[in-house]
């Protein structure tokens, strides 16, 4: 069974290994 | 019939920081099983499974563009349950009980949004729509 999902928010890669530009 | 599960690419490494998530290498291939709102996407891979960042993960066969929404520039109002700090220079800093413009909802769970003259990337999981019970 898939637990739930962790409650805090997912972090961010670094900005340098971004797929997409902000 | 089986099920044909989507194979995505990390980005970056990341180390998990709770027993239900899964860390990653730059470079694995990991298949996601669910993708939650939250921006947490269950993967597994070989025997392992678990939660991982859908920001640190790319799709195989290239951008993944039907899942993405367009961005609404007029704005959708949304309240602020959670404060949050930007910790990077893209992200914008919000206090509980702000309303603000949601202008576009990504699928890894940071939704880019607009307050006053500012916009920046904020967690989807701190918002509601505005005029809803949580």
């Amino acid at each position: 069974t898939i637990k739930h999902p962790p409650t805090n928010p997912p972090p961010r890669p670094p900005p340098d290994a971004r797929k997409k530009p902000p | 019939g089986p099920i044909i599960l989507q194979t995505y690419r990390a980005i970056a490494d990341y180390e998990k920081s709770s027993s239900t998530e899964m860390g990653v290498k730059a470079g694995d291939a990991v298949d996601v099983v669910e993708k939650s709102e939250s921006g947490w996407w269950f993967c597994q891979q070989k025997n392992r499974r678990g939660w991982v960042p859908a920001a640190y993960l790319e799709p195989m066969d290239g951008p993944d563009e039907s899942e993405e929404q367009e961005p609404n520039y007029a704005g959708e109002l949304h309240v602020v349950r959670k404060g949050y700090t930007a910790a990077q220079e893209d992200e914008i800093s919000l206090k509980e009980g702000e309303t603000i413009e949601v202008i576009h909802k990504l699928l890894d769970g940071w939704w880019v949004v607009r307050k006053d003259e500012a916009t920046g990337y904020y967690p989807s999981m701190y918002l509601q729509k505005a005029g809803e019970e949580k």
